[in-house]
């Protein structure tokens, strides 16, 4: 992590492309090592052969367009979310709302979203990313989205008064867990709520997502189960309307920076840490793990960059400079160009976004590279357009690529994480431009 | 905003501490 000085890096062409079947199970190269205060779940991608919700009855998987497609969508929404969150950068966090009409929500029968506020979520389509929780006590078992650019967690619940998308798992049944409680509108917790409402002294939570998805309910809480740690008194959101567009997911774990998230919530427990690991492919296993960061999960040889949190809740900000094309500092972009508009890592965005000038030059430097290796170009496929085509290669030779962060600490990208494949004729480069340097 | 999205964090460890007030990146984390 202190960067590479290395030029090229070489990818296997075939384990671009796994088969249906083919999950290889945990590929974790360092052994679990359990402390006393961590807890590790698996993370598997949500359409990958090592899903709990892959299987005969989950429906096809996206289309690389569709995916892609989901990914502009969770950007345009993150890109408002911050534009409305901050006036401007390290401006101050905008007023919460109250959710309009909030009285009836969970009983409406109507169809209509236009009872919870718009934006108060990201897109989800491309949080692909799943990890096993458990809620309740007893504990029942659910498979849920993870999502460090929201703070909210929510699952679908019994009754399901007004409506309930298709789900693996069972509806968590609130009235057959001996610890759950609805959290009443006068607890401080139901103000911490991006949008809040009020029915019979319960507290309403109300989520919209930028794709037009919502989940809608009683903000309770229980016991979340998370490995084999108890958090007691997690405060949840209990969904009773729920449409959109979640796949067969239980809903979703938020792992954002905000007061509702677990981060903040298992504050004590967990001292406001956690790792994860995302696999090379969608066929291996990563982990989430909670808690200090033990020589397990890398602790020991990590880099670290400041988190910047002067910018608004919720999201993870880190003060990119620079980026390094064949371990050489691409000169052509000014720091002021990332300064300017700032940069969050997340795990729901599939593609990394970069301002116009700092794409520009990325791309023009690899696609050099590309050429003087003499590597055949391919059309453009949606938001990518600097695509190779690698038929007839069963290996080939990248240039190395590096994101460089304030403090010096260094993201060397595995070769998994330099290109997309769509197909083995149209491998593009993983990165995409916001358009200009000021979005 | 720019943002550094799941396909490049790929195989590296992620960590975020709150207390600390940073982002760390190990890599070949699995």
């Amino acid at each position: 992590a202190a960067g590479s000085s290395a030029d090229r890096v070489l990818l296997r062409v075939d384990s671009l492309f796994p088969g249906p079947s083919s999950c290889t199970s945990t590929q974790e190269r360092k052994p679990i090592t359990a402390t006393s205060s961590a807890a590790r779940v698996p993370i598997v991608h949500r359409h990958g052969p090592c899903s709990p919700l892959a299987g005969a009855h989950a429906g096809k998987p996206p289309s690389h367009a569709e995916i892609l497609a989901a990914d502009q969508n969770r950007v345009e929404s993150l890109h408002h979310r911050v534009s409305s969150t901050t006036t401007g950068l390290g401006g101050k966090p905008r007023t919460k709302k109250k959710t309009p009409g909030h009285s009836s929500v969970p009983a409406s029968s109507s169809s209509s979203s236009s009872s919870v506020p718009a934006s108060s979520g990201l897109s989800l389509g491309t949080a692909n990313y799943v990890v096993p929780i458990g809620l309740g006590t007893p504990p029942s078992r659910f498979t849920v989205v993870f999502d460090t650019g929201s703070d909210t967690t929510w699952v679908q619940c019994r009754p399901c008064v007004v409506s309930c998308y298709k789900q693996k798992d069972r509806l968590f049944d609130p009235a057959k867990s001996s610890t759950y409680a609805n959290v009443s509108c006068a607890d401080p917790a139901c103000a911490d709520l991006d949008a809040s409402g009020c029915n019979a002294g319960h507290c309403l939570y109300g989520i919209q997502y930028g794709d037009g998805s919502y989940t809608v309910g009683f903000f309770a809480k229980d016991t979340l189960a998370v490995a084999q740690d108890a958090i007691k008194g997690f405060k949840f959101g209990c969904g009773e309307k729920n449409r959109g567009l979640f796949g067969q997911t239980a809903g979703l774990l938020g792992l954002g920076r905000g007061p509702t998230s677990i981060t903040v919530q298992a504050y004590e427990k967990y001292g406001g840490s956690f790792s994860y690991c995302l696999p090379a492919s969608s066929a291996a296993t990563g982990y989430l793990e909670f808690g200090p960061l033990s020589p397990s999960s890398s602790g020991s040889n990590a880099k670290t960059t400041p988190m910047l949190t002067d910018k608004g809740p919720t999201f993870y900000y880190v003060g990119l400079t620079g980026i390094r094309v064949g371990g050489k500092q691409l000169g052509a972009i000014p720091e002021s160009v990332f300064s300017n508009s700032g940069t969050l890592v997340d795990s729901g965005t599939v593609i990394t976004r970069l301002p116009d000038t700092a794409y520009a030059a990325l791309s023009s430097a690899f696609a050099a590279a590309m050429a003087a290796s003499g590597y055949k170009k391919a059309a453009a496929y949606s938001i990518l357009d600097t695509c190779y085509d690698f038929t007839g290669l069963s290996q080939v030779s990248l240039p190395t690529v590096s994101l460089v962060f304030q403090g010096g600490a260094c993201l060397d990208l595995d070769a998994s994480g330099i290109v997309y494949a769509i197909s083995q004729s149209q491998v593009c480069l993983g990165f995409a431009s916001n358009g200009d340097d000021e979005s | 905003v720019g943002i550094v999205g799941n396909t490049q964090q790929r195989t590296y460890g992620v960590l975020y501490d709150v207390s600390k007030k940073v982002v760390g990146f190990a890599p070949g984390a699995c």
